[in-house]
């Protein structure tokens, strides 16, 4: 799975 | 940050102040179970090793302490405080770990977007905590008298899943490029676990009856 997530989420 | 988001970061924080109260004032943990507890300590943990590596914002690395903290706080006043732990249904409160972490873990290992350490811990954390609910809702299942603090506090819980769901749609719509399908799908798993108990939840409600789940 190719994704780059934004990890600004709680 | 939407609102939806800000609703939903606000409602997670209040469903633990309600825990956390509820806890202090009545000196009692009954129907709290500490798996689940237990569960959400390994989900912040594994989420928030970013805390080392990686600011976003002060309100992100603030919001971060808060869980990590007061789910720490929950699970020492339920394992050592003097008068709370004996409140503890230690024998209805019986949901095995590992078949949740387990297959979490194995799901990780195999469904991420990089395999990595830290990417893999976090995977396991969104896909931990979709289910890390359920020893409560089963621990709730079996309490007769479910109090109006224990049953406010998973509403709360569940409200905020809602709510993100609201968030990544809005996200999804203003934002270029913002897609996280894992995290989507576990949100969505874990919306659902929920829907059983809301449907009884604003059913004793509308009612006016105490809250209580059949078996």
């Amino acid at each position: 799975v190719a994704e780059k997530i934004a990890k600004d989420e709680l | 940050m939407n609102i939806f988001r800000l609703a939903g970061d606000m409602t997670h924080l209040l469903s633990i102040i309600v825990l956390l109260l509820k806890m202090n004032a009545t000196r009692s943990c009954r129907g709290v179970s500490l798996k689940t507890q237990e569960l959400y300590a390994v989900v912040f943990v594994c989420r928030y090793l970013d805390l080392f590596t990686n600011f976003i914002s002060l309100y992100n690395t603030v919001m971060k302490l808060i869980f990590l903290a007061s789910t720490f706080t929950i699970i020492y006043w339920m394992r050592f405080h003097k008068v709370i732990r004996v409140t503890y249904d230690r024998e209805q409160d019986t949901f095995r770990y590992q078949f949740l972490v387990l297959p979490c873990l194995v799901l990780a290992m195999v469904l991420n977007s990089e395999f990595t350490v830290m990417e893999v811990l976090w995977t396991f954390s969104i896909y931990l905590e979709a289910v890390a609910i359920l020893p409560q809702l089963v621990l709730l299942q079996r309490t007769n008298n479910i109090d109006n603090l224990t049953g406010n506090y998973v509403f709360l819980l569940g409200s905020y899943r809602a709510l993100y769901i609201l968030n990544w749609i809005y996200r999804f719509m203003t934002e270029p490029n913002y897609r996280q399908y894992l995290v989507w799908i576990s949100g969505i798993v874990q919306t659902i676990v929920y829907i059983d108990f809301f449907y009884y939840y604003i059913k004793s409600w509308r009612n006016n009856e105490k809250l209580s789940l059949p078996a």
